[in-house]
């Protein structure tokens, strides 16, 4: 893969799995080959590119304790080139089932790595869902990544947070994955008639400069409805604010290979 | 106390610190003594009340690990009536650190009745605010608990998550609380807009019955900028939509007690 992707925030409900799905869609329709691992106990990323995290046998949790290979538990999205590894609620019990485990933190790198010199080459990018805290799951997801995305809600308890996750990465950073670095922050929910989102905006951009997108997700009705359709908003309705901003961001994600 | 209610739901960003922070302060202005316990290492009800979350002294961390009383970590609020045992970073460490100790899901309800014969009686409720996943801390805080109260955002990925929180409290219920129940289920973030919310309120009936409040709290732009003037909805704007709905939930709540 060109790069794995892990698409983070502590903070709940701040749009990495919107983000994931949206952003992967609009790639793929780009005539990129893009994987989605989906690392959330929720499925929810599994559900909005409708398919069913109740799935029994290809799921990432039977990945992770080796009863299937990461090939077989690949699944065909409804959007050509966009492929997908699913979650099931199993694996909220993988931290209490691999607690003796001193090398759990690299289960999922070391079979990216050990299938990546041959399959999983096949792919531009590989985004990793993760579930909204800084437990096993997540960490996983920083040590197998070579790059982050942090999705950052326009509004006051999701600015607290950035400090703790920033910290969060620093010490992944030095311990486990000096590799690490941040592709970018993306502003998401952004509402206009909130003044809070404008200072939370220019907060962002004056901490982390121009790891900041200049394209901001707005608040937009479709992006939550697309969801109970099993689609990605992109497909739901390609002409709305929601879409159009997804659209944009992976125009500008694309712009930062081709920089130095 | 007359009852310790968790506010759980493991799907992020539902709503469970807004409520408790805007409950509590509309059962205190009722005259009720409540405490809230912020079990999130986030500590964004700490934080929505105007409290640091960086305190090294006081700290339900500190309680936790033995270290500082339970009595001597409660902080008064600027709302009267209103206290709270605040949260920092170091909670998101508890789980690794209490790893081999059997006993820790009971961990805070052995604080709360050992304490509570006499202190903690003064209280007529404690909301424990849960972080947003279902491993230690929110486990704890289903032990310790009398009922629990469900903030249920009306989206799609929302009401998919409910079915696995269920499970989980039956689990608990049965293994470590069988006094444990369901108070009730808030629907939040209501958009008249979004034909969604309406289908997520009626699916929530139809599953929750009369444990469903017939409050809604609206999506109102001033509960998300009230935490960013360190102080609940209710007193930064007594009138906007959000407060109104959570006063009459406070009038709601207290009128369950009368309830056979
Ligand atoms: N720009 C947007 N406008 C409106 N609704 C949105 C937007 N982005 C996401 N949503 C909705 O907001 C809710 C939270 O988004 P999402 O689930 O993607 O966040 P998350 O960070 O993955 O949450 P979690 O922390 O629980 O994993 C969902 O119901 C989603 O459909
Ligand atoms: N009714 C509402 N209208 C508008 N914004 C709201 C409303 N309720 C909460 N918010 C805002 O939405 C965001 C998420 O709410 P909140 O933090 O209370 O959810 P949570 O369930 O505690 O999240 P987490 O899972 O991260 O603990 C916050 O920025 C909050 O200020
Ligand atoms: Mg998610
Ligand atoms: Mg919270």
């Amino acid at each position: 893969a060109r790069s794995i992707l892990s698409v983070i925030n502590q903070k709940g409900g701040v749009g990495k799995t919107t983000t994931v799905i949206n952003l992967a869609t609009a790639l793929a329709k780009k005539g990129k080959k893009i994987l989605v691992i989906d690392l959330d106990p929720q499925g929810n990323a599994t559900t909005g590119l409708g398919k069913s995290n109740n799935d029994e046998g290809k799921s990432v949790y039977n990945v992770l304790i080796g009863k299937t290979s990461a090939k077989s538990a690949i699944q065909e999205s409804s959007v050509p080139g966009l492929d997908l590894i699913g979650s099931n609620v199993n694996l909220s019990g993988l931290e209490v089932e691999t607690a003796n485990d001193a090398n759990r933190a690299f289960l999922l790198k070391e079979i990216l790595r050990k299938e990546n010199e041959s399959y999983f080459n096949r792919y531009e990018n590989i985004f990793i869902d993760c579930p909204p805290s800084l437990s096993l799951l997540t960490v996983m997801s920083l040590v197998a990544a070579d790059e982050l995305l942090i999705p950052l809600q326009t509004e006051f308890f999701a600015l607290e947070g950035i400090t703790q996750l920033v910290k969060t990465i620093d010490r992944i950073k030095i311990n486990l994955n000096p590799g690490l670095g941040i592709r970018g922050v993306l502003l998401t929910m952004f509402d206009k008639r909130n003044k809070l989102s404008s200072q939370v905006d220019a907060e962002a951009r004056k901490h982390f400069k121009d790891k900041v997108y200049k394209t901001v997700v707005p608040r937009n009705v479709r992006l939550s409805e697309a969801p109970s359709h099993g689609m990605p908003c992109l497909v739901y309705d390609k002409n709305c604010s929601g879409s159009k901003s997804y659209i944009n961001l992976a125009e500008e994600f694309i712009s930062q290979n081709s920089q130095p």
